[in-house]
């Protein structure tokens, strides 16, 4: 799971989870 | 499946596509023949227009190099790679709008992200190419590719595969909604690598499949054999994405100031 957390976080997340 | 369902699916997909997809193969089609309202697009020919295009450019993530001419190649890889994050991102979007994906088990959903979205990219990179150029920065960027090929190596190796392979995809003359369902069937493969129930997604991708085939023969009543072309296709983008990877693994070994995005690190990883 770590390998892929940005990935997980895009699935479980519905809106701007992540800073890209 | 009823063919209602079927026709169902396909507008499902279509609507999320339109909704998740900025930059569309109908608008990309427009600006490129100049029939259009909207500006033309500012054309990147050399490292001079290069420099004073960049101000059109999405370069959220990029660092503040010096305007330098020497580091202008890899400040536009660098914006390139902060787009294409950003497309990562739409293309989970759309994924998570497939009927059926959010239910699979999230490994799975993150091993065919892995596996797809470089594909997908591609794909949907063709629309916005013709023979002589791209289009970049949502349509308002068009770079010749006779720019492209003086790039030094091996960034001028980069995008010249895709040019080959959108020249020969655009000829099928599909539309953004045939798209739609071509970009699902891809995501949805049950052949990739480390996938841990395969059943499911095989059987959502054949109902994928199924709307695919039934829409190309509404959408494109005379195309003989559209279907089984798309699907040889599939073949292609596979050799294009490992040579794809095999390249940025160079890169990240001899270029100095080489950055890789995080989010392109995680899904380049033990890919090929």
């Amino acid at each position: 799971k770590e390998k892929h957390k940005i990935l997980h976080q895009l699935l479980q997340n519905s809106t701007s989870p992540v800073d890209l | 499946p009823e063919a209602a369902d079927l026709r169902a699916l396909a507008r499902h997909l279509y609507e999320a596509y339109l909704k998740y997809f900025p930059l569309t193969k109908a608008k990309a089609r427009a600006i490129l023949s100049g029939k259009t309202g909207e500006k033309v697009p500012f054309v990147i020919h050399d490292m001079k227009s290069l420099m004073e295009g960049e101000q059109f450019i999405n370069c959220r993530q990029i660092p503040s190099l010096d305007h330098q001419q020497q580091v202008s190649t890899l400040r536009f890889f660098h914006s390139c790679q902060s787009r294409s994050a950003e497309a990562v991102r739409e293309v989970t979007e759309f994924a998570k709008s497939i009927p059926g994906f959010i239910d699979l088990d999230l490994n799975d959903q993150v091993t065919l992200l892995k596996y797809g979205v470089i594909e997908v990219l591609i794909i949907m990179m063709s629309p916005l190419m013709n023979k002589d150029g791209t289009l970049i920065s949502y349509g308002q960027i068009f770079m010749t590719r006779e720019f492209l090929k003086s790039l030094r190596k091996p960034f001028c190796q980069m995008m010249e595969p895709k040019f080959e392979f959108s020249v020969k995809f655009n000829t099928l003359e599909l539309d953004d909604s045939d798209m739609a369902l071509f970009l699902a069937v891809i995501i949805l493969s049950g052949d990739r690598p480390g996938l841990l129930n395969v059943k499911p997604i095989e059987q959502l991708q054949e109902t994928v499949l199924h709307s695919l085939e039934l829409q190309l023969k509404l959408n494109h009543p005379d195309s003989l054999q559209l279907f089984a072309k798309l699907l040889q296709k599939m073949t292609d983008l596979r050799q294009i994405v490992t040579d794809h990877v095999h390249l940025i693994e160079l890169l990240k070994k001899t270029e100095v100031d080489m950055f890789l995005h995080p989010l392109l690190q995680e899904i380049m990883k033990d890919l090929y």
